[in-house]
Order: structure tokens, then sequence, then C-alpha cells
């Protein structure tokens, strides 16, 4: 199964991840 | 003799020819990978090997979704109990499942094995960020994140889906856009601002409920009835537009920032979905046919707010078929 976040922000926001890392439920994705 | 050797080279010979072509193939699709290692190993970066159309119609033909609903059935069995502990376990061991987090760790406890793989967390164990707007809305791997860019989103590296197809027609808002825009365009709401994705597998061993990743409105769902193929990373690298094939609920609103929307997508043993405020949802369903979608609006005329949802709040749960 998959979670698809699509999403409008602003130019300056930054993901703080990298592609193929593990993640947990309330960890930090992104912010402005 | 010889009509007896021929009836049992007439028995035979399919199974021969299962065996010599089943075997012929997992050894070319083992030389690929290999030749694939070798290029990356010198720094070389390989496109990825895109489905031909006549494999993904193959693929599409098998009866994923007549498989997951049986899968399902077969998994609300309740099992005696001297029988769960070595069944979970087997399940543990396979897909590393961490019980020290399970709210409930003894395995006697959940009758079956969706009952276990619905199982949810301690509340310590998953300390919901504050200092940042977005959160993780699930355990899982992060297959790709970024920019959306010319109407296409990426679900792997490199593989594209159309994000129309995905989102299907924008019919959810009354909201009038210009003919010349994009679907893309239309969908972003305040002048200067982008549209960014993130898709987030779940593997079978992670915990499959899923919460929301900020707080924001839902303002309506969609329910895309599909197949239920596999979504594993080699899947998604392998076939092109793989989320617009598969059953998947679309759920569409806003945050302080204009558009925001999340969507659970099915998998082949994970068919069913569930969306906790939604109880008409009902997917994996065999009413509804592929190619269809199903619309409900959260808004009406006393709530023109829609669901209101919290960071972290729960949303919803992905089911065993």
């Amino acid at each position: 199964s998959t979670i698809v976040l699509i999403f409008e922000a602003p130019k300056d926001f930054c993901f703080n991840l990298k592609a193929g890392q593990k993640i947990h439920f309330g960890e930090a994705m992104g912010s402005l | 003799l010889r009509a007896a050797s021929t009836g049992v080279m007439v028995r035979l010979r399919p199974l021969y020819f299962l065996v010599a072509s089943g075997g012929g193939y997992t050894g070319y699709r083992q030389y690929e990978k290999y030749k694939d290692h070798q290029l990356e190993r010198q720094g070389i970066e390989v496109p990825p090997k895109l489905a031909k159309p006549l494999e993904v119609a193959l693929y599409k033909s098998v009866p994923t979704r007549l498989l997951s609903r049986a899968w399902g059935r077969l998994n609300q069995v309740e099992l005696p109990t001297w029988l769960r502990k070595p069944i979970y376990s087997l399940y543990i061991w396979t897909f590393g499942v961490n019980m020290k987090e399970a709210a409930v760790e003894d395995l006697h406890q959940y009758r079956n094995l969706s009952e276990f793989f619905r199982r949810k967390l301690k509340p310590q164990a998953r300390p919901v960020c504050d200092s940042h707007s977005m959160i993780s809305p699930s355990d899982g791997k992060i297959l790709h994140f970024g920019r959306v860019k010319n109407c296409e989103v990426e679900q792997v590296k490199g593989v594209t889906y159309s994000l129309e197809s995905f989102l299907g027609p924008r019919t959810w808002t009354d909201r009038k856009s210009s003919l010349s825009s994009s679907f893309q365009e239309q969908l972003v709401r305040k002048k200067g601002n982008e549209l960014y994705h993130c898709v987030i597998y779940l593997a079978p061993g992670d915990y499959h409920c899923f919460h929301s990743p900020t707080d924001w409105s839902v303002y309506h769902r969609r329910h895309f009835p599909g197949s239920l193929m596999s979504v594993n990373p080699g899947i998604a690298r392998w076939i092109k537009e793989l989320f617009c094939y598969n059953e998947r609920v679309v759920l569409t609103g806003g945050w302080q920032h204009g558009f925001f929307s999340l969507t659970a997508v099915g998998a082949t043993n994970v068919g069913s979905i569930r969306i906790y405020f939604d109880r008409d949802l009902q997917t994996n369903s065999p009413r509804y046919s592929k190619g269809s979608h199903n619309d409900v609006s959260y808004i009406s005329g006393r709530n023109q707010d829609g669901i209101a949802l919290r960071k972290g709040e729960q949303l919803g749960e992905f089911n065993l078929g």
C-alpha cells in the first residue's frame, strides 16, 4: 500500500527527506 | 507401451513448458539485474526499464481484486489460540515487525491475521513533531518527493503518471479557472505557490494506519475502484501509471497554503481502505467496476468547512483483502 500527498505550498517549502529513507508516522517531512 | 509413453508426454509437456519458460524468464531477469548493478557500480545511471503494453495488459488481466478478496476472507477466519503464536511469529520474522511498539504485545490476543495487521501502537511509540508544519502520515519508505512538473508526478525517479488521471477531473470545486491553464495550474489557489508531492510505500511489516500529516480540512472524497497490482518499489519502477490503475481513495481539501490532498492506494494483499470519518466508503467491493469513480462531498449547506483534521489525528487504515 502507498500514501501519496499532493499539495500546494510557497516556493520556499523544503522537504527534510531523502529518497529511499525509512520514515515513521509523526516524523518531520517538511516545512517553510 | 508406445501409446502409454505418448500419454505421459502429453501429460508432462505443459509442465516442461512452464518450468522451461519460467526458468528462462527468471534467469533473463537476473542477468539484466546483474548488468544494471555492474553499470551502477561504474557510476552510470541506468534508466528504468518500463513494462511493455502487453506485459501491463497481461498483469492487469490477472484477477487481483478477486484474489485480494479471497485473501481477505481467509485472514478473517478466527485462528485457534495454539496456532496464533507460530503464525504471527512467522509473519513477524519474515517482515521484521517490531512488536515492542505494539499496543498489545501478546500475540494470543489477535484473533486472526487481519486483526494483527491492523494492530495499534503504544501512544509514546510515535511522538508527533511540533516544530514542522508537515509530518509523515504513516510508517514507510519514501519513494519519491519534490515539485510537480508538467502535470506529471513521479512514483519513483524517472517513472511518472498523469496528475489528472490520478486525481480525476476537477469537479470537487466550483472555483472558475481559465480554460487555457493546465490542470496543475488550476489546482494552485495562491499566486506564486507551487505544487509538491511525496510518495510513501508501506511494507507488509509496517504499521498500516495513517494519520493527518498537517492541520487541514477535507472537502471531498473520490473513490476509484481499480486493479490491485502490487505497489512494491520494484513494480512501481516497472509499470508507468501504476497508481492510476490501482484502487485508491483520494481526499482533497485545503490547508493554510491552499490545495491539499492525501491519497491511499491499495495493493493485492492490502486491498481495502478505511477512512474513519466516512462510514459509507466501501473499497474492494464487487459492486463497483474498474474505471469509474464515486464522489462524496463533505461540504453541505450547514457545513461549509468540510472535515477539519488536526496534525497527527487518526485518519484511516489499510486492511488485508
